[in-house]
Parts: structure tokens; C-alpha cells; sequence
């Protein structure tokens, strides 16, 4: 279950913190995936007591002060964000932090939807865990994504590549599938990137202009241990 | 592909001062008695003690919502988002428990009520947000946990400084491996504000929230 508060001591009418909530969750938490199940008890809460303003100084509203609405909700965005990682970091038996990032989709939902479905995707999982540059399972993921917007896949517009994380000697995206087409192998430079805690996924839909970033982590042996055994 | 240990995260837990924290807030945390193993703490409470607080959430998606996710929502929609209060327990998460769990986390928000009334010496109508994380299908030890609330368990707790926080984040934890707090200060309107948050999960994770009155999934 993913439980979260975030208390700040800025005023905020009870309907913009609502907005900026929900879509500072949508970016987030909404966008994170540790073994793919939904549970009965996820929330997120957000106070706003107000504490730094003065006495009598007005509250941010999203209709009244909108300029201050956009940063409050942005700087609760990215703050949901790290919080939000963490939980990924700490997932059952997790090693990997990977980010997914699917761009060139028509609408975010849709790239969000992408993103979503390889995060998921058990085999994808495994092979981060076993650090086996297995490009094949997320293409396949992508491939019976339904997307919300109804448009198709065009698998002849489709690219897909690995990139390091910030602390890697080489940042240097290794190209996997370009177009549909497979690139040459580099089985050595692939293990360079998928032995380090940190990478990306990154996948070139040529759909459109949107982007979305997913978190999510491998599968391990140990994420079976854990919960083969968590009632007693 | 043998199985290896998993790498140690609690380098992600790092102390934070106590100036990082945003003013008018006092949490406390306890061991209540929901959590087998003595001392592990298992019941935290969040105050604001400003009079005007603004209150938002973002729920499971799950159309098996459990009771506090009910409660929280119901609180929420009658105080029009006027709430100020937080109380939250791990290791029973009070889901699929019928009528006796939705009765157990009311009970939770109404001790909370009465004990944020005592301490910030106002009235007022439900003003608590409940949740709760661990094992589904059972029911919470109630009087444990009211007697907690209203005694000196959670009482000779409150603060605010890291410790207090750190404490309170730890009452979250289930199967997470260090806790969930971070803090950060930013400018808006000129004015220096301050944010902190704290959260929890391991496993099934994979959240599909919205506000409240959305449909199920």
C-alpha cells in the first residue's frame, strides 16, 4: 500500500490545494510501479495550514492568484516526485531504479499509458533483474499497449534505446531499435549500463509531440520471499 | 541469475533540521499495540494548530475501499476541505472489514478530534483524516488504539522537531526498509514557506488515485 502526507505552511484555498494535489499525484505517485497492484488503502493527503503568511493575508486560490497557484502546484509536483521515487527505491527486494520515458505519443495519456505497460510487464522486470539488455520484451509491451487516444502503433516508427544514469563514466544512450529496425548488438556496452543501479528506458513512439516518465524497479528472487510469507 | 541480497537503501534516510520544518504542525507517534513486536511504532498523529487549514486528498481507484479511505472522504466532503488532522497506523490495514471496520476508523478520527480540541483549546465537527497500511481482512484492536490516542502514549510524544517527525514516519512503515521524510523550503509571494513530507510502500504499489467522488476502477 502507498500511504502519503505532505504538510506545507503555505495558505491554500481548500479547492486549488485539491487541484494542485491531484495533479501533483497524477505526475507521481499515479506514475510509479513497484509489482503492478493497485491497492485498497493507497492515499495521498495534503495540509495547508497557512502558517507563513500573515493574519490576514488572503490564501492561494487558483481563480485570484494564478501565477502563485502554478508555482505552488509545480514545486508540489516535484516534491511528490522525489517522494515518490523513494517508495520505488525501497520496493520488496528491488536493486533497479529504472525511469521510463516514452515520447513522440499524441496525447500524455497515451505515452503515460506506454510507460505504464512496461513498467509492468513482469519479463521486462526479470531482465532488469537479471541485467539482460532484452529490448524484445519492450517492444512487445508496447506493442499491445491500447492507447487512449485509439491511435495505433506504427512499428516501423518505433526506436528504443538504454540510457545511463547521471553517475555513469560514459552518458552516451546506447540505441537498441531505430525506426523498427534492430542496431547492431553491443552486448558489452549494454551491460556497462544495466549493472548500474540507475537507468532509463527510453522509447521514441513517432506518434506525436507528448511525453510521459514512469518509475519502476526490477523483479528479484527476493520480491517472491518477501511475499510468499507476509500475513503471519 | 542466483539470487542476491538486496543492497542496503538506509543511506536514502538522512537527518534533516529541524528549522527545515513547516511552523504549525505537531506530530507524535507511538507503539499502540497493532504491531506484534514490542516497541516498533505503529501509530502516529499529524495536528495543525492554525484555526484555517486547508485539507485535499487523492484515493485508491480500488473499488474494494477500505474503511478509513470511506471515512477520510466522508470527513473531507463535510468539512468542505476544512480539516486538520491526521491519524494513521500500520500493520492492520482495517480493509474488508465490513461495518465494524468502517465504526473502528471513525472511532479513530473521533479520539483524534477530541484530542486536537484538547490541545489547541477549540470546537469544531470531525476535522480528522484516518488512514491505514498492513494486512487486509482483519480488524484493528480499537481500544488499543483509541487508548493510545487519548492516553499518554501518543501524548508524551508530541513535537515538532526531526525526531518527532522521523518518528512519526516510521509509524508508517510495513515492509519498507528505512523511513519515507523529506523537507524542503521554497518561495512564493516573496515569503519563504516550508513543505515536509513522509510516505510509505514497499509492495503492491502500483497507484491509480484521484480526488474524491471519482468512479472506481
Amino acid at each position: 500500500t502507498l500511504l502519503g502526507v505532505i504538510a506545507t505552511d503555505a495558505g491554500v484555498t481548500p479547492r486549488s490545494l485539491q487541484s494542485a494535489l491531484t495533479y501533483a499525484v497524477d505526475r507521481s505517485f499515479n506514475s510509479i510501479s513497484v509489482d503492478g497492484d493497485m491497492s485498497t488503502n493507497d492515499t495521498v493527503i495534503a495540509f495547508a495550514n497557512g502558517a507563513a503568511f500573515g493574519d490576514n493575508e488572503p490564501e492561494i486560490d487558483e481563480e485570484t492568484h494564478p501565477e502563485e497557484y502554478l508555482q505552488f502546484r509545480d514545486e508540489l509536483t516535484s516534491f511528490a516526485t522525489e517522494l515518490a521515487s523513494l517508495v520505488v527505491r525501497d520496493g520488496e527486494g528491488a536493486t533497479k531504479f529504472v525511469t521510463v520515458t516514452v515520447e513522440g505519443a499524441p496525447t500524455y495519456e497515451d505515452a503515460h499509458k506506454v510507460a505504464s505497460t512496461i513498467s509492468t510487464s513482469a519479463l521486462v522486470k526479470c531482465a532488469l533483474y537479471g541485467e539482460d539488455a532484452n529490448w524484445g520484451r519492450i517492444l512487445c509491451a508496447v506493442g499491445y499497449t491500447s492507447l487512449p487516444s485509439g491511435t495505433p502503433i506504427d512499428p516501423t516508427r518505433v526506436s528504443v534505446s538504454f540510457v545511463p544514469d547521471q553517475g555513469s563514466p560514459n552518458r552516451s544512450p546506447l540505441q537498441l531499435l531505430t525506426n523498427g529496425e534492430p542496431e547492431p548488438a553491443d552486448e558489452e556496452r549494454a551491460s556497462e549500463i544495466l549493472e548500474r543501479e540507475d537507468l532509463e528506458i527510453r522509447v521514441q513512439l513517432g506518434l506525436g509531440k507528448e511525453s510521459a516518465n514512469y518509475y519502476t524497479c526490477d523483479f528479484s528472487h527476493e520480491y517472491v520471499t518477501i511475499n510468499g510469507d507476509y500475513r503471519s | 541469475n542466483m539470487p542476491r541480497p538486496t543492497p542496503s537503501k538506509t543511506h536514502l534516510h538522512q537527518p534533516i533540521p529541524d528549522s527545515h520544518f513547516p511552523q504549525g504542525y505537531i506530530v507524535s507517534s507511538t507503539h499502540a499495540g497493532v504491531k506484534k513486536k514490542a516497541g516498533v511504532l505503529d501509530l502516529g498523529i499529524l495536528l495543525s494548530t492554525t484555526p484555517q487549514t486547508s485539507g485535499a486528498a487523492c484515493f485508491t481507484r480500488n473499488a474494494f475501499k477500505a474503511a478509513p479511505v470511506q471515512v477520510s472522504a466522508e470527513v473531507l466532503k463535510s468539512s468542505e476541505g476544512r480539516v486538520r488532522s491526521l491519524v494513521v497506523n500500520s500493520g492492520c490495514a482495517n480493509a474488508v472489514t465490513g461495518s465494524k471496520g468502517l465504526k473502528d476508523a471513525w472511532a479513530m478520527a473521533a479520539s483524534t478530534d477530541a484530542l486536537g480540541r484538547e490541545l489547541t483549546q477549540s470546537g469544531g465537527g470531525y476535522e480528522t483524516l484516518v488512514m491505514s497500511t498492513g494486512v487486509i481482512g482483519q480488524h484493528l484492536p480499537i481500544e488499543k488504539i483509541t487508548n493510545a490516542i487519548s492516553g499518554e502514549g501518543i501524548k508524551s510524544n508530541l513535537g515538532l522537531s526531526f525526531g518527532h517527525w522521523e518518528g512519526l514516519a516510521r509509524a508508517f512503515m510495513t515492509t519498507d526498509t528505512f523511513p519515507k521524510l523529506r523537507a524542503r523550503k521554497f518561495s512564493v509571494r516573496g515569503k519563504e514557506v516550508k513543505i515536509t513530507g513522509i510516505d510509505k510502500g514497499a509492495g503492491m504499489i502500483h497507484p491509480n488515485m484521484g480526488p474524491p467522488g471519482l468512479p472506481h476502477a
